[in-house]
């Protein structure tokens, strides 16, 4: 394992840390998107089917629980527990979530590297996790005051990605045969998709201004 | 395998 990687992996730890943190100590999902969380447990719920059969490494299968447990976790404190639901913003939550994973299923068979149950359900979890973060973006933009808690949850997000991305660079060129277009495909787009968002970050950050992100 | 090598980020 590279450090890109092993760093891609930690940030995005600490993304799920960070949210977990915000909900547990301040009892407050405020400007948290339930339907982004949704989609994140539906990604590692389809993607980790091989859990139990596909042994890679104790890291491998630790973060794989991690990962999973966290994210069924985060939409347990939203949905159910009595104090931190009330401050989830439903009127701003919008967002459908089969208009994302219809489209991503439906690609999903279209497009895969074989078509087995385990690999269609791997793609069609790489699809979805590429855009399961618009509802999140779109209830940022909409909320006026966005916490700092919240912005580096979207931050360590975006960092995990970008690492990942090169993390795939570096891989390409130390290991035969290491091509996989739809994982790299996927990815770019779910990067791209926080560029808008790093913009304004890294921009309050240097002006030291509070962060938010123009309608 | 190709298996283990296509699974084997998170």
């Amino acid at each position: 394992m590279n450090i890109f990687r092993f760093s891609g992996d930690m940030t995005h730890l600490m993304s799920v840390l960070v949210l977990l943190l915000k909900i547990h100590t301040i009892k407050s999902c405020a400007g948290i998107s339930l339907k982004t969380q949704e989609l994140y447990a539906l990604v590692f719920l389809a993607r980790y089917l091989d859990i139990v059969t596909n042994f890679i490494s104790l890291y491998n299968t630790i973060m794989k629980l991690i990962f999973l447990g966290s994210s069924f976790m985060i939409v347990w404190y939203i949905r159910r527990h009595r104090i931190v639901r009330r401050s989830y913003d439903k009127e701003h939550d919008t967002f459908r979530h089969l208009f994302l994973v219809l489209p991503c299923f439906i690609l999903a068979l279209l497009i895969n590297e074989r078509s087995a149950f385990k690999e269609i359900m791997w793609t069609f979890s790489l699809y979805l996790e590429a855009v399961a973060i618009l509802p999140q973006l779109v209830l940022l933009q909409r909320t006026k005051n966005i916490d700092n808690l919240t912005g580096q949850y979207v931050f360590f997000l975006g960092a995990y990605r970008a690492l990942y991305i090169c993390n795939w660079i570096y891989r390409y060129f130390t290991e035969p045969h290491y091509v996989h277009w739809i994982t790299w495909i996927s990815g770019l787009v779910q990067t791209l998709l926080y560029a808008d968002f790093f913009y304004y970050y890294f921009n309050s950050w240097k002006n030291n201004v509070k962060l938010q992100l123009p309608a | 395998d190709l298996e283990s090598e296509f699974h084997d980020e998170l």
